[in-house]
C-alpha cells in the first residue's frame, strides 16, 4: 500500500506545469524514503529527476518500493479537479493497477475523488554522476525565466558563460544579437533575490534555448534557482523545494562538430 | 556545425 498526503497540494499541480511539456509519460518510483521520477524527452537530450521526500508528506507510508507509469497529460487533466489551496492524498493499492487521488479543502467542505489508470511505460535509468561543477550560479528563478523567455524571441541557441565577474547569456538570430549578464549581487535584503557566482575555471557552453523555456515552468516551485556548468557537459538547472525535495533538469550542450 | 549528443551519452546507466 501507498499512501501520502500533501497540505500544500498545489505543489504536485506546480511540479506538473514543469514536467508535462518536457516528458508525457513517466514512472514514479515509489519508495519508504520519498517519491521519485526520472525521465527523459523525446529526442533523449534533456532529463528531468524529480525527488519529493517522504517526510514532505503528511501521512506517508510505503510498504514497498514500487514504480507507478502514469500519463502526464491525463494526470495534468486529473489535477483541475484539484483546488489551489486543497490538500492532496494519493493512494495506489499494491494489488490494484490504478491510482485514487483526493482533493479535500482546508475546510474540510468539499472533498473530490478521482481513481486514474495506470501504465505500463519501458524506461531506462540512467546514473547522473554526482558532479563538481565549474560553476554554480543561483539567481532569482523569476529573473531566469524572463531572460530565456526575451531572448528565446531573438534566437533559438543560448551561449552561457560564467566568469568571475557574472553569467551572460547570449543569443542570435534574424534580428540581431543580445547579450544579457547578471552579475554577483548579495545587496538585496532577500536572500531569495540574490545572484551569487560559485566559479572553479570559467566556462562558456551552448545549448538549445527552447528547453531553457521549458525548464522555467517550474519557476513558482521556488524563488531561487540554479545553473551548473561544467566543460563539454550537461548543465543541470535545479529547483529546489526547500527541504521536501527537487526537481533537477539535464540538458547536453551543443558541441561544435 | 553543432552537434548534440544524447543525454545517456554522458550518463550511462547506473
Amino acid at each position: 500500500m501507498f499512501e501520502a498526503k500533501l497540505i500544500q497540494g498545489n505543489l504536485i499541480k506546480k511540479i506538473m506545469e514543469g514536467l508535462k511539456d518536457l516528458v508525457t509519460e513517466a514512472n514514479f518510483d515509489l519508495s519508504p524514503g520519498g517519491v521519485s521520477l526520472q525521465a527523459m524527452d523525446s529526442s533523449h537530450v534533456a532529463l528531468v529527476a524529480l525527488m519529493l521526500r517522504g517526510d514532505a508528506f503528511e501521512n506517508y507510508r510505503c510498504d514497498r518500493p514500487r514504480s507507478i507509469g502514469m500519463n502526464l497529460v491525463n494526470l495534468s487533466k486529473v489535477l483541475k479537479c484539484a483546488g489551489n489551496d486543497d490538500t492532496m492524498t494519493l493512494k495506489a493499492d499494491d494489488t490494484q493497477n490504478n491510482i485514487t487521488l483526493v482533493f479535500e479543502s482546508q475546510a474540510e467542505d468539499k472533498y473530490a475523488e478521482v481513481q486514474m489508470e495506470l501504465m505500463d511505460i519501458d524506461s531506462e535509468h540512467l546514473g547522473i554522476p554526482d558532479n563538481t561543477y565549474d560553476a554554480i550560479v543561483k539567481m532569482p528563478s523569476a529573473q531566469f525565466s524572463q531572460i530565456v523567455k526575451d531572448l528565446s524571441s531573438i534566437g533559438d541557441t543560448v551561449t552561457v558563460s560564467v566568469t568571475k565577474d557574472g553569467i551572460t547569456f547570449s543569443t542570435s538570430g534574424d534580428v540581431g544579437t543580445a547579450h544579457i549578464t547578471c552579475k554577483q549581487n548579495t545587496s538585496m535584503e532577500k536572500e531569495a533575490d540574490h545572484t551569487t557566482v560559485n566559479l572553479e575555471h570559467p566556462v562558456t557552453l551552448t545549448f538549445a534555448l527552447r528547453y531553457f523555456v521549458t525548464f522555467a515552468k517550474s519557476t513558482s516551485l521556488s524563488h531561487q534557482m540554479s545553473i551548473s556548468l561544467s566543460k563539454e557537459l550537461p548543465v543541470m538547472v535545479e529547483y529546489a523545494m526547500g527541504d521536501m525535495g527537487h526537481i533537477r533538469f539535464y540538458l547536453a550542450p551543443k558541441i561544435d562538430d | 556545425a553543432m552537434k548534440q549528443r544524447s543525454i545517456a551519452s554522458f550518463f550511462g546507466s547506473p
